[in-house]
């Protein structure tokens, strides 16, 4: 079966793109085939991975009834991953689909048959900074809700509102399957006090949900995207390249990935 | 005359609010009268420096037609910085804003008031991380366009779209007043190359718009907002505080605040 994953997380900066790019290229390597569809406007993983934003390649067409998703896969230089890229028109969608009748069921019908193709074990939605339509159509049809935090204050606050968001979707029966499937600790800066103070509130607020990889804060982490590789391809003995293989491995046995 | 800054940027995470706050307390110090209005749902700029997030408190009935924004300002303990504070309801602006008539200017039209008052020299917006309702609302009103960019590579790659977009609103005739006022960059990491060529590229990309000074990554800056402080009054001898503190000289010297 097909399990879909969103992460997201209305605070900027936390780690969500490079946690959707190496999260999916460790279960490719684990040979667990994935897809990773970049939903957020500014392509960051479109970029990370080394595609180029195309006008035409992501699901842009598809959400305004032209044309398929399953034709807008891209296979990548990983046998087991492949990938759906953003384009700058998507951002054009947060307003097209508000004015839609079931606005927040539009990717899941877009994306429902690649998802029935039973081509993939995991699917990996990246979004953009924000609880618009683009979050709140991935969670619409997400299984689980991954968020990224950031080990500073700041994301801290906002983390009970992106928790109550997928209550609020359960609720009003838009999906009902969607569960918080963890919260991964990013950007671990262990010469800082404010890092451990974070990752213990968390710990103490939601020991059921904080997973138990934590990713530090890496150099190589922030320069892969410039050259368009994952941290395995970039920097593999890294400790970032060690937390996100662990990550990955922690994925699999917490979602009995195939 | 007021002149009114939007710091805006669609890359999550680069240093909007730390800026926001900071500057606007910076100029606050230097007696020059401001006030810092926060745009962003997650309130991290009212949080900040110690609100409360309280419903009713923001800009969110005024934009509806109820109440005025001269209603909304609050004083805080810096004698020369008021503050219009933040609340969740914010984030219903996105898509109210967007079904009315003339969607780009209500927010000029609820802040003209606050503006023709000559109260304050300069105002100051925390915009989120999008360019949706909010911040194009705001970059529809501000004189100045601030872009708070994080010495990182995918920050390096939204620059183009957020400079593109004051283009497109002076062609639009929606603000022809606006210009960019500058680059700030952020998060300086004197221990990596790739903070340092991140600079480098900013400087040889864009001369004209750079600001002489660069806030270095500290612990302290990432600290403060959960005092409720600013970098003054949480720790005034850090790099951080040094380096506001220039900034705030340099914005007062490049726009001639009074
Ligand atoms: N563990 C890490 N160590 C060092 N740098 C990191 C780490 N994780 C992410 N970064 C860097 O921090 C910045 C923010 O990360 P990223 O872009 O993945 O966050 P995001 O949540 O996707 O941002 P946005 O909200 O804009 O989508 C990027 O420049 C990234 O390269
Ligand atoms: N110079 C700095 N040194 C260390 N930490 C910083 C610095 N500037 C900002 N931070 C921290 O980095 C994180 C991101 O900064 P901030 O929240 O100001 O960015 P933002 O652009 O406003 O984010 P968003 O896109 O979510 O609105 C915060 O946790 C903040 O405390
Ligand atoms: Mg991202
Ligand atoms: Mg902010």
């Amino acid at each position: 079966p097909t399990k879909v994953f969103s992460i997201a997380n209305q605070k900027g900066g936390v780690g969500k793109t490079t946690t959707a790019i190496n999260l999916s290229v460790g279960l490719a390597r684990r040979k667990v085939p994935t897809l990773l569809i970049d939903l957020d406007p500014q392509a960051n993983a479109t970029s990370g991975l080394g595609f180029e934003k195309v006008p035409g390649g992501s699901l842009y067409d598809p959400l305004h009834g032209e044309g398929v998703a399953m034709d807008k896969i891209q296979s990548t230089r990983e046998k087991y991953l492949s990938v759906i890229p953003s384009e700058v028109d998507l951002a054009a969608i947060e307003m097209e689909l508000g004015q839609k009748e079931d606005y927040l069921v539009q990717l899941k019908q877009v994306l429902q048959p690649v998802i029935d193709s039973g081509k993939f074990s995991a699917i990996i939605l990246d979004c953009p900074p924000a609880l618009g339509m683009i979050s709140m159509n991935s969670l619409a049809l997400a299984d689980y809700l991954l968020v990224a935090l950031q080990c500073e204050y700041l994301a801290l606050e906002g983390l009970g509102q992106i928790l109550s968001v997928v209550e609020q979707l359960k609720e009003a029966e838009v999906n009902p399957n969607l569960a918080v499937g963890g919260i991964l600790m990013t950007m671990y800066d262990s010469r800082t006090k404010l890092s451990k103070e974070v990752v213990d509130e968390v710990r103490n607020y939601r020991p059921d949900l904080i997973f138990k990889t934590i990713i530090p804060r890496t150099v190589r982490l922030s320069e892969a995207p410039s050259f368009g590789k994952s941290i395995f391809e970039h920097a593999r003995l890294n400790p970032g390249a060690f937390a996100y293989g662990k990550f990955a491995k922690e994925v699999i046995e917490r979602f009995k990935l195939e």
